[in-house]
């Protein structure tokens, strides 16, 4: 455990934390996209089945089950209890598009050919492009609200956090996995236009709002 | 090196 790996799992968590608080105080889940929580409730399925067969550390487990409660907690949230407030139409990005190429993909390229390890390459190539759907919500309607642009600077910095950790634990212990590394450069990547907007503007005290 | 240390991660 590095400097570099904490702060992603802090900034992880934190993103988490700010999502479920926006939508239980606002009683709102207006301008989230349901489709982007219900692929990551698929990556922390997939990927922490290793909870049952794994046992690493005490902070791993617990990340892990934290993970997967606040994801499911999400999820009730935004299609049981407050299903009124979600944006349907503006949320229409086409979630197969993502699925069935992680799918291939991760029947391609993967470390092993076994169940465990399958799931686990498609967790990671799925969670590079799950906030998709979320980026795609707030290009639709032009705009997102300041508590939603710290949600996803959160979320953002996480992989990007965990980047570094990979330089660090490579000088230091010679360990690299090009999977994880790989995606984990697509994902930062795709946050990179949000980064932008989100120093220029929500930092400077004003709403996101795309040009029109 | 050693491929495959993301394991131990989230």
């Amino acid at each position: 455990m590095n400097i570099f790996r904490l702060a992603g799992d802090l900034s992880h968590l934190l993103a988490i934390i700010i999502l479920l608080l926006k939508i239980w105080k606002t009683r709102s889940c207006a301008g989230i996209s349901g489709k982007s929580q219900v692929l990551f409730a698929i990556v922390y399925l997939t990927r922490y089945l290793d909870l049952f067969t794994t046992y690493i550390s005490l902070y791993n487990s617990i990340m892990k089950i934290v993970f997967i409660a606040a994801s499911g907690a999400t999820l009730y949230l935004m299609y049981v209890k407050f299903k009124a407030t979600y944006d349907h139409n503006h949320d229409s990005f086409r979630i197969e598009f993502l699925l069935i190429p992680c799918v291939i993909l991760a029947l391609i390229i993967n470390h092993d050919f076994t169940v465990m390890e399958i799931l686990w390459t498609f967790s990671i190539y799925l969670e590079s492009v799950a906030i998709l759907p979320q980026l795609f919500l707030v290009s639709k309607t032009g705009e997102a609200e300041s508590i939603t642009s710290h949600y996803l600077f959160a979320l953002g910095s996480y992989r990007a956090l965990y980047l570094l950790n990979w330089i660090y634990r490579y000088m230091a212990e010679s360990h690299y996995d090009l999977i994880a590394i790989f995606a984990g450069v697509v994902q930062t990547i795709l946050y990179c236009d949000f980064f932008y907007l989100y120093i220029t503007k929500v930092l400077k005290g004003k709403k996101l709002q795309l040009p029109a | 090196g050693n491929e495959k240390a993301s394991k131990d991660e989230l």
